[in-house]
């Protein structure tokens, strides 16, 4: 099974 | 103050065609530089992020930076509006509330305005760490719409590997599978239509085809795309707007659980 990820797992809030 | 003119309203409805399947609104940010979007889908899963450049418009001016957020659908509907061959100049006073789009036909035959209402979005800016990529490939951006088009037939998600080699998008689903290999091209006299691959280690990666599609809607605007690959990144699809800026998406991969 293939998860989706979220861009807030890769990027953090300025 | 604000006023920005732009030679070329269609370029803008591209621009905006290009976002509004993924936003249902968005803050535009004016400043000195020029107008920047950066917008998280609903589902976090893609960021989108739009530079326009002060000097790729015919007029520009901005006193004081200015956060303008707007319905996408109203603006899309405002235009809706414009001729093809309509300049437009957007303007908007300091602290307002609303924004006025005016379009004017080349031989100021015909002149229209429209103003519309802004809104206080809750907007999160994201810090995007400069990223030394895998692979780097440049492709037709028609080329890549057909591929994922095509693909998305069979599957939810593509699988993107790119090897010295070439480039290969693969899909599974319950009717079977399908698999498109695009090798380098050595056209390099016409460089948006070659296949130009920059690998430093082969990569593989899964992304949604929903999600791909969508970026696709920036087909427009540019001729040729640039894919930036890397484990445990986001990919970068981007596209250049000639003489504006440029159009990126970063899109969150799929991961085994």
């Amino acid at each position: 099974v293939r998860h989706q990820k979220t861009i807030k797992d890769y990027f953090k809030t300025k | 103050m604000f006023e920005a003119r732009l030679a070329s309203s269609a370029t803008f409805k591209k621009v905006l065609d290009a976002i509004k399947d993924l936003l249902n609104e968005a803050s535009f940010d004016c400043s000195d530089a020029g107008i920047q979007l950066q917008a998280m889908d609903n589902s976090h899963v893609s960021l989108v992020s739009l530079n326009l450049k002060s000097d790729g418009f015919e007029k520009y001016r901005c006193d004081r930076n200015l956060t303008m957020g707007m319905n996408l659908a109203s603006l899309s509907k405002v235009f809706r509006c414009s001729g093809s061959d309509d300049t437009v100049t957007i303007k908007a006073q300091d602290d307002a509330d609303t924004v006025t789009f005016m379009f004017e036909a080349k031989k100021q035959e015909k002149i229209s305005d429209y103003e519309m209402k802004l809104m206080n979005l809750d907007q999160e800016h994201l810090g995007i760490p400069e990223t030394e990529f895998s692979c780097i490939i440049k492709l037709p951006s028609g080329e890549f719409a057909r591929i994922v088009r095509d693909l998305s037939q069979f599957g939810e998600s593509i699988v993107i590997s790119c090897t010295k080699e070439g480039v290969k998008f693969s899909t599974q689903g319950d009717i079977g599978t399908g698999n498109v290999k695009l090798a380098q091209t050595n056209n390099f006299d016409k460089e948006d239509q070659s296949v130009i691959i920059d690998m430093q280690e082969p990569v593989s990666l899964t992304f949604s085809c929903e999600y791909l599609n969508s970026f696709t809607k920036a087909t427009p605007l540019s001729n040729q795309v640039t894919l930036s690959l890397c484990d445990n990144v986001p990919l970068v699809v981007e596209y250049q707007i000639p003489d504006l800026g440029h159009l990126k998406y970063y899109l969150a991969p799929k991961i085994e659980e």
